[in-house]
């Protein structure tokens, strides 16, 4: 069959024929191109060790292991309309994605669904996507404050006091409202979220973000129960790639899209006869 | 009768840090979530009386709260029916509508009544398990609509023929 790729005016994506993650992105107007690497990966919960018995819990992120990958190949279906182009990626029962291109569209669309997560295993885990870039970023990535101010965020540093990282992972993590992104001098990769989640750039060059998680133990930190709702989450991420000095206009007007999304409403028939702007 | 203060309350109250971080005991949870319910029921009759005053009609409005997994027994089941877009941004957006349909072929007029490019998007192969869609509609309608600053669009859609959607243009599936 045909190269596993997507495009429309603005962007041209491709896809590992191989593995069916995403491999590349180009921005066919500003003619720039990016190696991006995407999938999702779980952090294994702590239930506590011989450092700490601290557990993983609803308020604590405290990671026992690296990063797992939900799959290290994924089923693919290619979907090329005139109005989309979508490549549905199936990485296991209970973890799918469509990437999506439209006409007109300078960004990609990444609509996951995720859930529930499995326990059998007696392990809680917390689900992550990552984007794994070339991009020399020096440890520096960038997340929103509230929706407004961007924030600079330096990996195992704090700007006003001297820091003893003892969580590589956790102690990395900030609160992502509406997006993050990591740059290099001359390329932007941005990310925009639909809610507010947590995120990182653990390793030059990539960025996660945590979409979902299951536990098994209680924190002692209030709750009294883990958080072990097996509920089925489905989200969009936006990622844009730019130029450094052209990312902002970008990415600032589409997350105010992304999180006051228009209204639908129906009716039978013709309808109201509302007056038209 | 509509009221708006219902979902201001359930807001207010899921102000708590618990509910925006979600670390609630579970039946806490479920309580946040039965109060925005409610509160979102109250303000759709809010919504649907201000349209209905606004566009002189009686006819029902409908909220299809589970689009997100293509559900939408109205959509799925007419042959003629309305799309209203509400944009609350001070700026036009242009949107992408996915509704879940059983129709072949539809024709979608934008609030002036020319024709807007539309299609019926068939399910992908099937030989994978993926939970994209939680309905029994055979396909999704596709097409761009748009909305000012503020305000509202309108768009009727018809359906022009029965039967299962055609295959797509051009679907390939991989391993």
């Amino acid at each position: 069959s045909g190269p596993l790729e997507i495009q429309n005016e603005h962007l041209r994506v491709l896809f590992d024929p191989l593995t069916g993650h995403l491999r590349e992105i180009q921005n066919l107007e500003k003619g720039i191109s990016l190696p991006v690497f995407q999938n999702f990966y779980w952090y294994a919960a702590s239930a506590g060790d011989a450092a700490s018995p601290q557990a993983s819990g609803a308020y604590i992120f405290r990671p026992s292991s690296g990063p797992i990958p939900v799959a290290k190949r994924v089923s693919t279906a290619l979907l090329k309309t005139p109005l989309v182009q979508e490549l549905h990626q199936n990485f296991s029962s209970w973890c799918s994605q469509v990437v999506r291109l439209r006409p007109g569209q300078p960004f990609l669309e990444l609509e996951w669904t995720l859930g529930p997560i499995p326990v059998g295993d007696s392990v809680g885990k917390e689900l992550i996507t990552r984007f794994q870039t070339p991009l020399a970023t020096a440890g520096r990535f960038f997340t929103d404050s509230n929706g407004r101010q961007i924030l600079e965020r330096r990996r195992d540093y704090r700007p006003t006091w001297n820091l003893s990282q003892t969580e590589p992972v956790a102690g990395n993590y900030y609160p992502v409202n509406t997006r993050i992104f990591i740059q290099d001098e001359k390329l932007q990769l941005s990310v925009l979220t639909d809610r507010s989640q947590g995120g990182s750039s653990v390793q030059d060059g990539a960025l996660e973000l945590m979409v979902h998680r299951r536990l098994l133990h209680d924190d002692e930190r209030g709750v009294g129960e883990p958080l072990d709702e097996a509920l089925v989450v489905r989200g969009r991420h936006l990622v844009l790639l730019d130029p450094v000095g052209a990312a902002s206009d970008g990415h600032r007007g589409r997350a105010q899209e992304l999180v006051t999304p228009p209204h639908l409403i129906l009716a039978p028939g013709k309808g109201p006869h509302l007056r038209q702007a | 009768c509509g009221d708006s203060s219902v979902l201001r309350e359930a807001v207010a109250v899921a102000q708590h840090h618990d509910a925006v971080t979600g670390t609630e005991r579970q039946h806490v949870a479920n309580d946040y979530a039965r109060r925005l319910s409610e509160g979102w029921a109250s303000c759709q009759v809010l919504v649907a009386n201000a349209l209905s005053l606004l566009g002189g009609s009686k006819d029902p409005l409908v909220f299809c709260n589970a689009l997100n997994v293509s559900v939408c027994p109205l959509t799925e089941t007419s042959t003629h029916f309305t799309v209203i877009l509400y944009n609350s941004l001070a700026r036009r957006v242009s949107w992408p509508v996915r509704l879940p349909v059983n129709g072949t072929c539809y024709e979608v007029m934008d609030p002036q009544g020319h024709p807007l490019p539309s299609q019926v998007s068939p399910d992908p192969p099937r030989t994978i398990p993926y939970p994209e869609r939680a309905g029994g509609a055979q396909g999704e309608l596709l097409f761009q609509a748009f909305a000012p600053p503020l305000g509202f669009s309108t768009f009727r859609i018809r359906q022009l023929s029965r039967g299962s959607p055609q295959d797509p243009p051009k679907s390939v599936l991989e391993g």
